[in-house]
């Protein structure tokens, strides 16, 4: 199962 | 990082290029909403906070402070530097956009991933990126006619939305964990606002022809 994703765009 | 992020990034970088040019060069900031720039301001102020304490790529950081210094630039030319703060009409640019951050604001403490403080502005910037190009459309709507370089820059604006979605879906696809529920609805609203200024950009670009965007 997918994650959710980090904070690396703008 | 893929071609579409990229793209989007350095076609939004030229949307800040084609603005300040404008408003440099013309020196006038005729057909262009402060309201809009103001709510960008807002936007890039709140989501990069974090500037202060997270750090995921130089690239990043430094584009972070790109958005911050353009988009507080550009708002202070309008609003205080001659000539161009008298060429700011109130009466044309009125859009009411407390009416957009309050409601935006609410969405942020409401709906946002994990509950801090910090998660729900960034939540609001994000829902108020999805609406904040509103005032400006109203604006090129009333005017009718829209100048070249401003149809420019709604299209690179536009075009770098455009990118983002398309780079949603590439990481989707190639990533094992990339989920991120509000920044794809919130961007899909936000592409979709774009699309009446795209058929009629396209309407008066097409053939290689110069002419000013007509709006109905």
């Amino acid at each position: 199962k997918k994650k959710k994703a980090g904070k690396d765009e703008l | 990082m893929n071609i579409f992020r990229f793209l989007g990034d350095m076609s939004h970088i030229l949307s800040f290029v084609i603005l300040l040019l404008k408003i440099t060069q013309g020196k006038s900031a005729a057909g262009i909403s402060l309201r809009t720039q103001e709510l960008y301001m807002i936007v890039f102020c709140s989501r990069y906070l974090d500037l202060f304490w997270n750090f995921s790529s130089l690239y990043n950081s430094f584009l972070k402070v790109v958005f911050i210094a353009c988009s507080s630039a550009i708002v202070y030319i309008i609003r205080f530097k001659s000539p161009q703060k008298d060429t700011w009409n109130p009466e044309l640019d009125n859009f009411p956009i407390q009416y957009l951050i309050g409601p935006c604001a609410v969405a942020g403490l409401l709906i946002n991933q994990d509950w801090t403080p910090f998660e729900m502005i960034w939540a609001f910037s994000i829902y108020l990126e999805a609406v904040a190009i509103l005032p400006q459309l109203f604006l090129l709507q009333k005017q009718g006619e829209v100048e070249n370089l401003t149809s420019h820059y709604v299209a690179a604006l536009g075009a770098y939305r455009g990118l983002y979605l398309m780079n949603w879906v590439y990481r989707y696809f190639t990533e094992d964990d990339y989920l991120q529920r509000i920044v794809w609805f919130a961007g899909t609203v936000q592409t979709g606002l774009y699309i009446d200024f795209f058929y009629h950009y396209y309407q008066s670009k097409r053939g290689g022809l110069s002419r000013p965007v007509k709006l109905p």
